[in-house]
């Protein structure tokens, strides 16, 4: 997280961390899955095969002592069919569910979020946290940081990524986030966390986007798998309930 | 002699018949029928010559040794002896008919031809149960001792119950030692009742019943047995077992009282020394189909299905609980319960007690807990638990237009298992709340 700060106990409880193929997060769904980007299972870059080790830590903002909390096992994982690893500059389907072996106790420093019902969160200007053990300025998080960052304009972050002479895809399944003007991103090491809105005429938080893609950290925009589109695909992989 | 052969009917006839008979004729026919039947002989037709006293011809009839008669003359005619329509019958099984002619025919100079005779004999039964004369002690003697049974060609003796019949096939002695009645009701005595009973009797007297029947005696009067004033029954006794239960040894003139034996089975042995002219004792016995005692619950939750005013022999009741109540028999929870009336007056089973109906411990729930709405710890019929998620983290699943009021609130059922009034025995489920974080991001410094 670049230009964040350091997450309080209970602030975002749903946080997970993950290390398989290196460090990345997750947000806890029901009190069984995880919810996170499919690239931390299938590096796009690496062309690996599915790791066996699939460490999911849980319930702490401090990484040594959430690893000490014990790791949750992972029964199956599940990857969107969209996703495709061998393409590099293809995030569409960055999603996936991660479903642990035992169901968690939830408390204070463990809770599910939930996920977006309609396109009002996705309003340019929203404002979100976007939280994570990521890399933070030059330094690898050993805390859960935050950072608060706006639903950008889509059409300025094409421009953007135009005069990057960027390759990669922002198709309808993403949106962005941020301000160029501001070093305040997402990072390597926050990719599966995600972009959290808080409905505050239901007084809930909501996941509304899935850390994915961007260029560097903290010199322009982020960009998310938009989770609104994919509600349906969760629901029938984990069932109504969970 | 003529020897007619043996049979049962037949004719005799003069000589030549129809044709006048001849002079100088006597001939002797021996009629004879099978032994157990009497001669009868009549004439049909009877032509000899009439004489005073029958001294010239004529037929005389003659059985068991004595002369039943001589006879001449026509059958409608004064004249000499004839037979007219009488019936000639003899004691035993034989009969002599002996025609006799003198030399000659001739009545004033004129010579007569008569026809002769023409005789039907048949045999017919006779009665020998009659009593027959002894001339040795010179009166009527009985065939039989007891009982005399006369039959076409023969007869037999009998002798009355309680007596048995000698090898003589006459004389009667008394056996009383095996009597069996079956039958479900009937009369027995000693022996001559109500005339004095015979000396030195063992009599045994069995009364067997259908299962599940008892017998009731009832003795009738007179009732005389010999007995002693200072000594009990030393002479003649009548003892009384019920199922090998002694009920009693009798004598004196005073009746036995009636008894109900609560038995199918009686016996009565009467037994009798060599002397006395006591005229004994008969009784009327009966059965009633054995009876068992009125059930009774033993608490206010059991039922007794259909009472019955009465319940006899192989009757059964049957027995339920109140609603929330289950039946129990010692410890054992019972699924149904029946009793039967049995043979001896008993039911089969013992009357169990219906005890309340328990769930048993609340499941625990997952991620949430229990509390008893009702008395804490009790799990009987109509206790009341109310389940809760550990909120804010969890909360209740209820599915759409579910009341409030019987959320998570289950109650112990008559079935014995707790059930919710809208989810029935399925547990209530816990689920995740998302996004309420209890400690939300928030930020002073703008």
């Amino acid at each position: 997280i670049i230009g964040g700060q350091k997450a309080e106990p209970g602030n975002f409880p749903w946080q997970a961390f993950t290390n398989i193929h290196g460090r990345g997060g997750g947000a806890l769904l029901g009190d069984r899955w995880i919810l996170t980007a499919a690239h931390t299972i299938y590096p796009k870059d690496q062309n690996k095969q599915d790791s066996s080790n699939k460490d999911v830590f849980l319930g702490h903002i401090d990484l040594e002592e959430i690893e000490k909390l014990g790791h949750h096992p992972v029964r199956r994982v599940i990857i969107h069919p969209d996703y495709r690893q061998d393409e590099p500059n293809n995030f569409e389907g960055d999603i996936a569910l991660m479903e642990l072996e035992n169901r968690v106790t939830l408390g204070p420093d463990l809770l599910p979020i939930c996920l977006p019902d309609n396109e009002t969160f996705y309003d340019k200007g929203l404002m979100g946290y976007v939280s994570g053990f990521g890399i933070k300025e030059d330094k690898i998080a050993s805390e859960l940081m935050f950072v608060r960052l706006p639903v950008a304009d889509r059409k300025a972050c094409q421009r953007w990524l135009r005069t990057k002479k960027s390759n990669d895809i922002f198709s309808e399944n993403m949106f962005c986030s941020g301000d160029p003007t501001i070093k305040q991103d997402a990072c390597q090491g926050d990719s599966g966390g995600v972009f959290a809105v808080r409905d505050r005429n239901r007084n809930i938080w909501v996941a509304t986007g899935i850390v994915s893609w961007g260029i560097g950290c903290g010199e322009g925009y982020g960009f998310y798998t938009k989770l609104l589109n994919y509600v349906d695909w969760i629901k029938k992989e984990i069932g109504e309930e969970d | 002699s003529i020897y007619i052969p043996q049979k049962l009917y037949g004719e005799v006839t003069s000589p030549l018949y129809p044709k006048p008979y001849p002079n100088d004729f006597e001939e002797t026919t021996v009629i004879t029928v099978p032994v157990g039947y009497r001669v009868k002989l009549v004439f049909w037709h009877f032509d000899v010559e009439p004489s005073e006293g029958c001294l010239y011809d004529y037929v005389k009839i003659s059985a068991d040794k004595k002369t039943l008669g001589r006879f001449c003359g026509q059958l409608e005619s004064p004249l000499g002896n004839p037979p007219g329509e009488k019936e000639f019958i003899s004691e035993e099984n034989k009969m002599l008919l002996t025609f006799h002619t003198d030399f000659s025919n001739e009545e004033n100079g004129t010579i007569m031809f008569y026809k002769g005779f023409l005789a039907y004999y048949q045999a017919v039964d006779r009665d020998e149960c009659e009593p027959q004369y002894n001339t040795v002690e010179g009166s009527y003697q009985p065939r039989c001792q007891q009982l005399c049974h006369n039959y076409v060609g023969g007869y037999f003796c009998s002798c009355r119950p309680g007596y048995e019949l000698q090898k003589d096939g006459r004389s009667c002695q008394a056996e009383c030692s095996s009597g069996l009645y079956t039958e479900p009701s009937g009369y027995i005595s000693s022996l001559e009742y109500p005339q004095p009973y015979p000396p030195d009797l063992r009599c045994n007297y069995s009364i067997r019943v259908e299962r599940g029947l008892t017998l009731n005696l009832k003795f009738l009067d007179p009732f005389e047995i010999d007995d002693h004033q200072q000594v009990h029954c030393p002479y003649d006794q009548l003892q009384i077992y019920a199922n090998g239960r002694n009920l009693g040894e009798f004598c004196g003139n005073q009746r036995p009282p009636d008894f109900d034996t609560r038995s199918n089975a009686v016996d009565l042995l009467f037994f009798t020394d060599e002397s006395g002219d006591s005229r004994g004792w008969k009784l009327h016995y009966t059965t009633e189909i054995i009876k068992c005692p009125q059930p009774k619950a033993l608490d206010e939750f059991t039922i007794i299905q259909d009472p019955q005013p009465q319940y006899q022999f192989r009757d059964y009741f049957i027995v339920t609980c109140k609603q929330g109540y289950q039946l129990v028999e010692g410890n054992q929870v019972l699924l149904s319960f029946t009793a039967v009336c049995q043979d001896d007056g008993t039911w089969h089973r013992a009357m169990p007690r219906c005890k309340i109906k328990d769930c048993g411990q609340p499941r625990s729930l997952s991620n949430g807990d229990f509390s008893y709405i009702t008395t804490k710890g009790v799990n009987t019929y109509e206790a009341r638990v109310q389940y809760s998620c550990h909120e804010p983290y969890y909360k209740m699943k209820t599915r759409a237009g579910s009341s409030e009021s019987v959320r998570g609130i289950y109650t112990c059922t008559a079935q014995g298992i707790w059930k919710n009034e809208e989810e029935g025995e399925k547990m209530p489920r816990c689920l995740p709340v998302c996004g309420k974080p209890v400690n939300p991001v928030t930020q002073r410094q703008r």
